[in-house]
C-alpha cells in the first residue's frame, strides 16, 4: 500500500471519528445531514458485499467493518437517540436523496465492468459515493452556521478523496494493468464537489475567522 | 487477477 492510499484511508477514518465524537460526546448532530449519512450507509452496504467471501487482508476487512459499523450507528443515533435526534436540523435537510439513488442505480445497470449482481452493486456504490455529499453541502449552505467539528468532518472527507486521486496516479505508474475508468471518473467528480467548500474552509482557516459559506 | 486490483481499495 502506498503512502497516499494509507493517508487517504486515515483521513477517511478521522472524518468518521470526528463525526462520532460530535454525536457521541456532545450528543449533537447539528449541521449534519441525515440524508448524506443514509447514503453513505447504503454505499458501504452495497460495496462491501464481498466482505465475507473475498479475503484481501486483515487491514481491509477491519476497515470495512469500521466503515459499515460507524455509518449505520451514525444513522441510528440521528434517527433513534432522543438527545441527538433533537439537534437534527430536519427543516433544512430537505434534499431529495431518492433523486440520487435512482440515477446511480440506472447508471450502474448501464455502465459496469461485469454484469453480475455483486459487480453492479459495487459500481452503484462507486457512483453513489460520488454524489452522496450533496445533501450535506446543501445543508451547510442553508444553515450558514458551521461549527468546528462539522467543518472538520467535511474537510477530512474531502482530503480523503483528494488523497485517493494521488493514490490512483501513483498506482497507475507503478502497477501493471491499473486502469479503472469507473472509479477514476466518479472519484474526480466527487472531489470536484468539495472544491468550493475547500476554498472557503482554507480561507477561513488562513484568516482565522469562523467558517461561513456564501448564500 | 490484476484487472480487479481496485477492489483492494475501500
Amino acid at each position: 500500500m502506498n503512502a497516499f492510499r494509507l493517508a487517504g484511508d486515515m483521513t477517511h477514518l478521522i472524518s468518521v471519528l470526528v463525526l462520532l465524537l460530535k454525536i457521541h460526546t456532545i450528543k449533537s448532530c447539528a449541521g449534519i445531514s441525515l440524508k448524506t449519512q443514509e447514503l453513505y450507509a447504503l454505499v458501504f452496504a452495497t460495496r462491501y458485499l464481498d466482505i465475507f467471501t473475498d479475503f484481501i487482508s486483515l487491514y481491509n476487512t477491519v476497515m470495512k467493518l469500521i466503515f459499515l459499523g460507524s455509518s449505520f450507528s451514525i444513522v441510528w443515533y440521528m434517527r433513534r437517540h432522543k438527545l441527538v435526534q433533537r439537534s437534527y436540523d430536519k427543516d433544512h435537510d430537505t434534499f431529495r436523496h431518492q433523486l440520487l439513488v435512482l440515477p446511480c442505480l440506472i447508471l450502474a445497470l448501464l455502465i459496469h465492468e461485469q454484469f453480475t449482481f455483486k459487480e453492479v452493486m459495487w459500481t452503484f456504490s462507486i457512483y453513489l459515493e460520488a454524489v452522496a455529499i450533496l445533501p450535506q453541502l446543501v445543508l451547510l449552505q442553508r444553515t450558514r452556521n458551521i461549527d468546528n467539528l462539522t467543518g472538520q468532518y467535511v474537510f477530512f472527507l474531502g482530503a480523503y478523496r483528494s488523497l485517493y486521486i494521488l493514490n490512483w496516479i501513483y498506482r497507475y505508474f507503478t502497477e501493471p494493468h491499473y486502469v479503472h475508468w469507473i472509479t477514476w471518473i466518479s472519484g474526480l467528480v466527487q472531489t470536484l464537489l468539495y472544491a468550493d467548500f475547500f476554498y472557503y474552509y482554507i480561507s477561513s482557516w488562513k484568516n482565522n475567522v469562523k467558517l461561513t459559506l456564501p448564500a | 487477477d490484476t484487472d480487479r486490483n481496485v477492489k483492494d481499495e475501500l
